[in-house]
């Protein structure tokens, strides 16, 4: 869930 | 985190750290172009709301506050110190930057992942980092000898979001759900608008002449 919440990328 | 996304980041980070050298050391930011810079301070800004609310690691933390950091104090330094800003050509740079601002906004209100405040400003930050680097492409059209750190400079910054694509292919085949459109082609128009700046740059490199760009 966290993941697709928020973008784990710069 | 794969090789390609680390390469990436790293290769980001060179980018930033190689202007930094040559601003801070020779104090002279000649080639560069101040909108770009301006531009990459918005993009960070706009994409990094989410720092201190969405913990994703420490490594991404430190890169967000490095990234954040570096793009406003070269903005500060072009602007304010003494020294650099006799180097800047604000003659030679003359691309209207703040018109690129507000079709990014719309188009980032017309076409995102989810239309909350957050995520609109990420999908603009990512539609704006494409376009950034014009006024910088044009500048270096107009001058005539690009030193070394600038042509290096261009050229990480180009392959920083080339590798980032190769993280995203990777990433398409082996996290079932991971698609992510927005950056993806986003991601592509902006190291596409580096194809001909590489095809010199290699040029440049192949022959060992001095990098031109032509008008």
């Amino acid at each position: 869930k966290k993941e697709a919440e928020s973008h784990d990328e710069l | 985190m794969n090789i390609f996304r680390l390469a990436g980041d790293m290769t980001h980070l060179a980018s930033v750290l190689v202007l930094l050298l040559k601003i801070h050391t020779i104090k002279s930011c000649a080639g560069i172009s101040l909108k770009t810079q301006e531009l990459f301070a918005i993009v960070f800004a706009s994409r990094y709301l989410d720092i201190f609310t969405d913990f994703i690691s420490l490594y991404n933390t430190l890169m967000k506050l490095i990234f954040l950091g570096s793009s406003f104090s070269i903005v500060w330094y072009i602007r304010r110190h003494k020294l650099v800003r006799r180097s800047y050509d604000k003659d030679q740079d003359t691309f209207r930057h703040y018109f690129l601002l507000l079709p990014c906004f719309i188009l980032a209100l017309l076409i995102n992942e989810k239309f909350t405040f957050k995520e609109v400003m990420w999908t603009f930050s990512l539609y704006l980092e494409a376009v950034a680097i014009l006024p910088q492409l044009v500048l270096l059209q107009r001058t005539k000898n690009i030193d070394n750190l600038t042509g290096q400079y261009v050229f990480l910054l180009g392959a920083y979001r080339g590798l980032y694509i190769l993280n995203w292919i990777y990433r398409y085949f082996t996290e079932p759900h991971y698609v992510h459109w927005i950056p993806w082609i986003s991601g592509l128009v902006q190291t596409l608008l580096y194809a001909d700046f590489f095809y010199y740059y290699f040029e440049s490199w192949k022959n060992n002449k001095k990098l031109q760009l032509p008008a």
